[in-house]
Formats: structure tokens, sequence, C-alpha cells
């Protein structure tokens, strides 16, 4: 595959599906945010509601930079702080038809984006691992 | 630059550079890490000695995770945990002449990897976004 073609492939096939996907709730508190990333071991997931749109990303650096008190991490504060309020909500997305060459363009600032239907229903994420796969596959040969 | 020739490129001219790289001291406590982390933004940053030789990778999901307790996360714990407790040790490293082909095979898996030269010392990292910018570079032309 010429390099060109290659770039104009739709990123479909390279999603990680909904399903596959770590995620919580609009609503959850932070507690239970943190206790998600950390069991996972991701350092950043979707947030959405019960009707699987996107409402934001949440990190660990977002929850602990929250508590971080003038002299120590205030830890008993993550159960009455809801996510929504330290997501960012102007998160980076792309639709399933997009090019792997708009993938490239985003990802090579943000480690994952999400995919939406144009309906902002949340249909999986691409990473920077598959991305990369890819590229060097198209490399090598 | 054919595709043959710019992956047997040398890392050197991408590597940041040890004094731009955010990292803590062995001997340092978690809690110490752990503002570091939160401060910098990094999920994930190289342990040190005073002589910048490499000792670990430490992350945030590490820290917390060595916190967590039976039904809550057990923060008054980190003043008296040391880095040395939650690293990796056995972190992958590549060297200053290695070829940009082997840096992108190590990449897949790992959002940074850490540069040594042949007596341990820390060099500096090489990152995903710096490696994906080159592709792209390479692809596009
Ligand atoms: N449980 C695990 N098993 C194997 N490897 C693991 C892993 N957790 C992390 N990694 C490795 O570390 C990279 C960075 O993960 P991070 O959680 O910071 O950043 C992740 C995370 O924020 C998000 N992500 C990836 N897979 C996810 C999933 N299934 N659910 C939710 N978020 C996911 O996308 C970012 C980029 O992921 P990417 O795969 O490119 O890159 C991953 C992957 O190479
Ligand atoms: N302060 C900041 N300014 C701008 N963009 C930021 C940023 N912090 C994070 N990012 C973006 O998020 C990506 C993942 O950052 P993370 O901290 O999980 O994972 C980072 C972190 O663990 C480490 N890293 C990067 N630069 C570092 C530095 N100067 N010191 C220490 N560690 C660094 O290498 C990993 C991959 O970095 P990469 O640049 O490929 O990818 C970065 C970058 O695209």
């Amino acid at each position: 595959v010429s390099s060109r073609d290659f770039l104009k492939l739709p990123i479909k096939d390279f999603i990680i599906p909904s399903e596959k996907v770590a995620h919580v709730q609009i609503g959850n508190n932070t507690e239970h945010a943190l206790l998600v990333l950390t069991k996972t071991g991701y350092s950043s997931i979707p947030v959405l509601d019960m009707k699987f749109r996107m409402h934001g990303m949440v990190s660990v650096q977002q929850i602990t930079d929250e508590i971080l008190g003038l002299d120590r991490i205030e830890y008993e504060r993550l159960d009455s702080i809801k996510v929504d309020d330290v997501m960012t909500r102007d998160f980076v997305k792309i639709h399933e038809n997009d090019t792997f060459q708009r993938a490239l363009d985003l990802l090579i600032n943000h480690p994952y984006i999400c995919v939406v239907d144009y309906d902002d229903m949340f249909l999986g994420i691409l990473t920077r691992r598959v991305v990369m796969k890819q590229l060097k596959k198209q490399l090598y040969l």
C-alpha cells in the first residue's frame, strides 16, 4: 500500500470497541474514579452517561491536583467531589470514517482519542499503540 | 530519505536531554514523588541517583496501588514508603547510537524509553510523541 493510500484509510478497523474500554459515569465521585484508574492501570479514561454518550475524559493527575492542599494531599475530600468537576470537557474526538492521517495528526499530542458517531455516542478509542503498530508495518514493507 | 535509511538513523537527535526530564531520586519518599508527578503532570518519570545513574521508573499508578487499603486509600502511609520499593527496576533502556527502528519497536509497548550510555548514566528520554512526529514527516513526503 502506498503511503498516500495508507494515510487515507478509515480508522474503523483500528478502534478499540467501547465494550473493551474502561470508563466512569458522570455523577460518579472521584474516589470511585481513582479506584477504577488504579485498578485498570490506565492514567486517563472516558466519562460517559448511561446512554453511552461522551461527556469528558478524566485522569489521575486531574484528581490528585484537585485535592492537593497547602501542606498535604486532602484525600478525605475525594468522595465528595464529582468527576464532572475535574474532567476535561473539551476533549478531542474523531469519527469512524475519519482517515488514518487525521488520527495520526491528533495522536501526536494525545495518547488516545475518543471515537464517536454523529450523535456523540461513544464507539471506542484509538490509541497511539495501535497506530504505531500500523505505522511500523507500513514502513517495514 | 528512503524508509530503510530512515529506520537506520541513530536516535541521538531525537532525545529529550536529561536536564529537561522531570525525575526523582532513590531514597525519596512516595509523597514527594506523587507531588512531582502531579505538579509536572507526567504519569511516569525516571528514578535516578545523585550521579545521574538510572535506577528505575515510577508511576502514579504504582504509588496509588501501594496504598490501596481494604476500604480506603491510605494516603498517610506515603511519607514512609520509599520510591525504591514501588518503582520498576527492570525498565526498558536504549543507547544513543541505537536505531530509530529499535526505538519504534520498543515504543509500541512503552510511552517513553530511557536513554543511557554504556555506564548506565542517564542521558535523556525518547518519547512516542517525538517519534510519531518523525514518522508523520517520513510518511507525508
Ligand atoms: N493494562 C495494560 N496492558 C498493556 N499495556 C498497557 C496497559 N496499561 C497501559 N499500557 C501501556 O502503557 C501505555 C500508556 O497507558 P496510559 O494508561 O498512560 O494511557 C492509555 C489510556 O489512557 C487509554 N487507554 C488505552 N486502553 C484503554 C482501555 N482499554 N480502556 C480505557 N482507556 C484506555 O489510552 C492511552 C494510550 O494507550 P496505549 O495502548 O497507546 O499505551 C499504553 C500501553 O502501551
Ligand atoms: N506537560 C505537558 N505538556 C505537553 N504535553 C504533555 C504534557 N504532559 C503530558 N503531555 C502529553 O501527554 C502524553 C502522555 O504523557 P504521560 O505523562 O502519560 O507520559 C509521558 C511521561 O511519562 C514521559 N515524559 C515525557 N516528557 C517528560 C519529561 N520532560 N520529564 C519526564 N517524563 C516525561 O514520557 C511519556 C510520553 O510522553 P509523550 O510526550 O510521548 O506524550 C505525552 C504528551 O503528548
